[in-house]
């Protein structure tokens, strides 16, 4: 099954 | 000193029922361009992006960043106070720990003012690469929220694919599956807030939750479209822009299969 990624997964800090 | 009088306060209501059911404290951001905030859900799955810029105001006053901590819950109890044709007016210093919100009724006959506590609260802000969408579908924003309330009583999560033909919402769950494919239809008679239109320069496909989706449609009362942005594993944004003002976003990450 497909799992559920955070945003950290994807955008960084500023 | 910041001080902001907006003369359709009616319109912060519907900015805070669009954010109530996701979050439920974050940094108002006064600055010269206008108010905005940037919070994440608590389990960091979906992000909201909200501008009100300040050419949008009657009259608008920052002298310097002020990050405005609030407890949204008793910002709604707040601004609930106000009458949907109320002018709003909030009002703080440079270090608040109190912020004013000021109400006058729209023939001047009733003028309220309310003051409520800021809250420190630990940025959790994250930097959202200005990207180019792979694909832009722009839509009814009431023929989202009916989609998405379909979908999610069938299934949890929503397989969103965009091709040149159109993006088609697939689901699964224990009783069965459902499909709705939504066609463009720019060359109609429909006025421009009817039609769906489809941008892509690849298909994409991607896995979203559904109960998230359905969180975000509480915009729908704040523009009569909503835009949709996907790039190939990434979060995809969903936009309603406020006519005049800026714009509610929410980003929200993927389901990936492992």
């Amino acid at each position: 099954a497909a799992s559920q990624r955070r945003l950290e997964d994807f955008f960084g800090a500023p | 000193m910041f001080e902001a009088r907006l003369l359709q306060g009616g319109l912060l209501k519907k900015v805070l029922d669009s954010i109530k059911d996701i979050i439920t404290e974050g940094n108002f951001d006064c600055s010269p361009n206008g108010l905005s905030l940037q919070a994440m859900d608590s389990s960091h799955v979906s992000l909201i992006d909200i501008l009100l810029e300040s050419e949008g105001f009657e009259h608008y006053r920052c002298d310097r960043n002020i990050p405005m901590g609030l407890n949204i819950t008793n910002l709604v109890k707040m601004i609930k106070c106000a009458g949907s044709e109320d002018i709003v007016t909030i009002k703080c210093e440079d270090k608040p720990d109190n912020v004013t919100f000021l109400f006058e009724s729209k023939d001047n006959d009733k003028i309220s003012d309310f003051e409520m506590k800021t809250m420190t609260i630990d940025d959790e802000h994250l930097l959202v690469p200005d990207q180019t969408y792979t694909a832009v579908v722009k839509m009814p924003s009431a023929e989202f929220q009916r989609l998405c309330r379909d979908m999610a009583a069938i299934g949890d999560t929503v397989n969103i694919s965009v091709t040149k033909e159109g993006v088609r919402f697939s689901t699964t769950g224990d009783m069965g599956t459902a499909n709705i494919t939504v066609r463009p239809n720019p060359s109609g008679d429909q006025k421009e807030e009817e039609r769906t239109e489809v941008q892509i320069t690849e298909p994409v496909s991607a896995g979203f939750a559904l109960r998230y989706l359905n969180s975000f449609t509480k915009a729908t009362p704040l523009s009569p479209t909503v835009t949709l942005g996907m790039v190939p594993n990434l979060p995809i944004v969903v936009e309603y822009k406020i006519a005049d003002m800026g714009h509610v976003r929410y980003y929200l990450a993927p389901k990936i299969e492992d």
